[in-house]
């Protein structure tokens, strides 16, 4: 499971630390300010007490080991670019930041931050195209036993074609698409003659359990 | 095309506005303040300076010929909840508004809002989701040629199964699930032998233009 860690315990963050922990992921959550540590004491796997942007106390962290870290440390535009920057430094593999502004997004992007978020505007954005066309994600409430996900093919699926694989009918998963690995591009809908190969990735709709066992 | 009016055009509601538009939808744009309207004046269809908590201010709009309402009026709680009463009265189709807190939200659908907004807390959901396990829509990035579109199944459809329609191959489609109706739910991955009838709902993934050759 992955393991993460959340960087100031605001609304936003501490949303993103209990979800997290809901889907049984690791969760470390940090923050400056006794009382939002109190607050999560017992609903996260482990909380800190600390200033993040101390690169001391970051260094402590073992950085590497986390799957990524998300930064929403309020209105406060320069303690999120400064532990951005210490985390690039440091080899985090991802860094979410929470951004107050179009400007301030371009700025954490420039010092390492992998991804920007700006709620109001993504969240208006996702509405939008919502309402003017449907989107899977309302099909598939993302609390639901439904989900897609990236899954590798185990080794007995290497140079086997999805007709012999019968993904539907003997696994229980629908294919949606094959990811030729990083930067490879997506092919939509492959056909039944399509032979899996290594490196390959499947992004593939189904119960959590059938997507599970593939894994297995 | 579908036909929207947003109230409140501060970050969230203006760009709500702008995307609607940018994605060929009619947008109505309502604010009391005269530069928000003046912002969006080159941008969007129809613009109207007025207060929306007054009824009949409401009344002239034609309030039924509307696919949605999008109400973000800010931190005053009551604008917004008395603006959703009178929209529910009037006959409003959808009733989409801003909450500033759960309790804000909770007021809100009481009164007739159908869908309630908070943006922080949604996006840290989403955030945590994507990276627990992966979603479509990271795949899918909105703005992208492919998308997940539902299809009323025209005439020619009804009554063949989906093996005689060979939706990827002769209409380059990819079908995810049917949905039987209103509240009869979904069927994801129907068989080959599945049989398209009156009512049913293609959940599709492909080109907009080829979903939109479908429905011609
Ligand atoms: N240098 C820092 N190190 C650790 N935590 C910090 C640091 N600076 C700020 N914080 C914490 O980040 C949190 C920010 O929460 P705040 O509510 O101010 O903003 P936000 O998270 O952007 O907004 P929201 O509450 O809407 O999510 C606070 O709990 C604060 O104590
Ligand atoms: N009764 C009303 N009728 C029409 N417009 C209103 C009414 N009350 C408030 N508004 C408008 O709603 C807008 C609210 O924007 P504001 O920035 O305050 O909050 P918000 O939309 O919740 O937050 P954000 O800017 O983050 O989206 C303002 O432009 C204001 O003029």
């Amino acid at each position: 499971s992955r393991e993460f860690a959340v960087i100031g315990l605001g609304n936003f963050g501490s949303a993103v630390a209990a979800e997290l922990s809901g889907l049984k992921c690791k969760v470390t959550a940090i923050d400056v300010n006794k009382t939002r540590i109190q607050e999560l004491q017992n609903k996260i796997h482990l909380v800190i007490l600390g200033n993040a942007t101390e690169r001391a106390f970051l260094e402590q962290l073992e950085v590497e080991k986390f799957d990524g870290f998300i930064i929403s440390t309020g209105t406060d535009s320069h303690a999120s670019i400064l532990i951005s920057l210490h985390l690039k430094e440091l080899g985090a593999k991802k860094i979410i930041v929470k951004a107050n502004s179009e400007d301030h997004a371009k700025i954490l992007r420039k010092v390492g931050a992998t991804e920007t978020i700006i709620p109001e505007k993504q969240m208006a954005i996702r509405l939008a195209h919502s309402l003017a066309a449907s989107n899977l994600v309302d099909y598939l409430p993302l609390t639901g036993e439904f989900c897609v996900a990236e899954i590798t093919p185990p080794p007995k699926f290497i140079d086997k074609s999805l007709l012999e694989l019968k993904l539907r009918k003997k696994h229980n998963i629908q294919l949606i698409a094959i990811k030729g690995g990083p930067d490879k591009g997506f092919t939509y809908g492959p056909g039944g003659d399509y032979r899996i190969k290594e490196g390959d990735i499947l992004v593939a709709l189904g119960r959590r359990e059938d997507i599970d066992k593939i894994q297995e």
